[in-house]
């Protein structure tokens, strides 16, 4: 446990580095780590014990979007829509702070402001993995290729639906980065053209043999 | 929402408690 409590606090710290120190505005960044599904192995009934390998949360680090009172917002939700989002995180607060009907150190600001179309893109995300091979960090990691898109038409023509998702929460940019052992994820509300220089970083921050 | 893994609740705790950072510093 400790070593698994060391690790997960690297990842935090790179994540965290990688957005910081960027010259760009990225909104946040995840890392998919490469798993193995042995429930799937289980379950088949036919006694295969190959396991599925597939991308699931490794962690991940929200920044959060510069306001730009310009900008051209996403599609406005509907307030119960909204209001379903303040619940889930209302209920989220709960659960972490031991269920005691609380919020993370007291309070209930942080269940009452509006939950951003990129925080619950984020959220939602918590909960997702992918099979090797599928979605946009899957089709990245078994290709051993980045894929980056950028505009909103670039991420809704995509045939991932995680880009599509993405675009529809107001993500412009989205990026894939495979490493030796899973695939770092960027998205960004703002048009970012591909650079060599995030692409380097995550080669030297996530490849330990490097 | 019980479905959360437990692997993940690191990450969870986080976000929220940055995100009421975030909130009362706006």
């Amino acid at each position: 446990p400790a070593h698994s409590q060391a690790n997960e606090d690297t990842l935090q710290q790179r994540l965290q580095a990688l957005i910081e120190c960027a010259r760009e505005s990225w909104t946040y960044a995840v890392f998919w780590q490469l798993s193995y599904d042995f429930a799937a192995g289980e379950d088949d009934g036919g006694g295969n014990s190959s396991n599925t390998p597939l991308l699931a949360w490794g962690d991940g680090y929200y920044k959060g979007e510069e306001e730009k009172p310009m900008k051209k917002k996403p599609t406005p939700i509907s307030a119960a829509e909204q209001e379903h989002r303040k619940r889930v995180v209302r209920e989220l607060n709960s659960l972490i702070s031991g269920g005691g009907g609380g919020t993370v150190n007291g309070g209930d600001e942080a269940g009452d402001e509006e939950v951003t179309d990129t925080e619950w893109f984020f959220l939602v995300s918590m909960t997702q993995s992918f099979i090797n091979g599928s979605g946009l960090p899957g089709q990245a990691f078994s290709n051993s290729q980045t894929i980056w898109l950028s505009g909103s038409n670039a991420l809704a023509g995509s045939s991932c639906e995680r880009a599509r998702q993405g675009q529809v929460y107001g993500l412009e940019t989205m990026v894939c980065i495979p490493t030796e052992n899973g695939v770092v994820e960027l998205g960004s509300s703002e048009i970012i053209h591909q650079n060599s220089d995030l692409m380097d970083k995550v080669n030297s921050f996530f490849n330990p043999s490097n | 929402i019980p479905s959360v893994p437990q692997a993940r609740k690191a990450s969870l705790a986080r976000f929220l408690e940055k995100r009421k950072e975030r909130l009362m510093s706006a």
